[in-house]
């Protein structure tokens, strides 16, 4: 399991973008097939919003 | 040879006492900048500028305002990715932008 | 032959470390133009709206964003006193901060890929001290990233 912490909230200027992009490569280098058991025809189920 | 990598290296320290006091004087430009009252109030973007920097524009846009030092952590469970907020500092503002 | 091995070796150092203060500065340059950028196109617009804009329109600096396909299914869990959230994704999603969207807004004005055009480029000297100024200018053409003496410290009397 991969885990990135990072702390967020600072003031403008104290930049975390580095680790936002390690984030963002973590995230989008997954096999999301794999994880969604992607069974083809299966549509996501409906969105629940906040 | 000695003697000129010993002026380079020198002539590099300088450079590099210079690089270290701009670096400074633009960090503390920047905190009272962004610390002035007038600016605080004027330092805000509208939704309608998140939406113009999503690609494509229809995506969920959620935004996350935080106090200091709340910690993200984005981890990889089996399916799916989970993030958790903690904050030390009082409530995590969470909110959907709206699409128009 | 020794004293030279080491000369050398404690010149590399000192010009990888130059090389990565200098994008520190850059970064801090930008963001000093992203934001005077930001205030003055607020004030511009609220002098010429004559009202501040409707507080639920606008977004205070700091924050991050989130965004993901609207097709992604959220799981969120919020404690009481909103000081957790939990939340399950089941795709992809990215996250940026606020300098990141100030810089695809445009507020760095170009700055930050080279791309600076000549009125941009007397705009962003005119919002930093004089002693940044020919650092502006070289971030504006892109020629700060030569490995020379000058280049590495971005200015001439280097």
């Amino acid at each position: 399991r991969s885990r990135i912490l990072v702390s967020i909230g600072e003031s403008f200027g104290i930049s975390s973008s580095d680790k936002f992009s390690k984030i963002n490569q973590m995230v989008s280098s997954s096999d999301w097939t794999l994880k969604r058991g992607y069974d083809g025809g299966s549509a996501p189920k409906p969105l629940k919003r906040l | 040879r000695q003697q000129a990598l010993q002026k380079e290296v020198s002539e590099l320290t300088r450079a590099e006492d210079k690089l270290d006091e701009l670096i400074a004087k633009c960090n503390l430009q920047l905190r009272l900048l962004t610390e002035d009252s007038q600016n605080k109030k004027l330092g805000y973007v509208m939704c309608q500028d998140l939406r113009n920097t999503v690609d494509p524009p229809d995506q969920l846009v959620m935004v996350v305002r935080a106090p200091p030092e709340t910690q993200m952590e984005v981890s990889e469970p089996s399916d799916g990715y989970q993030i958790s907020l903690k904050s030390a500092r009082g409530p995590i503002e969470v909110f959907l932008c709206p699409e128009d | 032959a020794q004293e030279c091995q080491n000369l050398e070796l404690e010149k590399q150092k000192r010009m990888e470390r130059i090389r990565q203060k200098r994008a520190q500065l850059q970064e801090l340059i930008l963001q000093q133009i992203a934001f005077k950028s930001l205030v003055q196109r607020n004030q511009a617009s609220e002098a010429s709206s004559q009202a501040p804009p409707p507080p639920g329109s606008v977004i205070q600096l700091p924050f991050i964003i989130l965004n993901t396909s609207v097709r992604t299914v959220i799981d969120c869990s919020i404690s009481n006193d909103k000081c957790e959230y939990l939340f399950n994704f089941d795709n992809t999603f990215e996250i940026h901060d606020d300098i990141e969207i100030l810089k695809r807004m445009g507020m760095s004005l170009g700055l930050e890929n080279g791309k600076c055009s000549p009125e941009n480029l007397r705009v962003a000297k005119s919002l930093v001290p004089k002693s940044l100024e020919t650092y502006v200018t070289g971030m504006a053409s892109g020629s700060t990233h030569t490995s020379s003496l000058s280049g590495l410290c971005g200015d001439q009397d280097c």
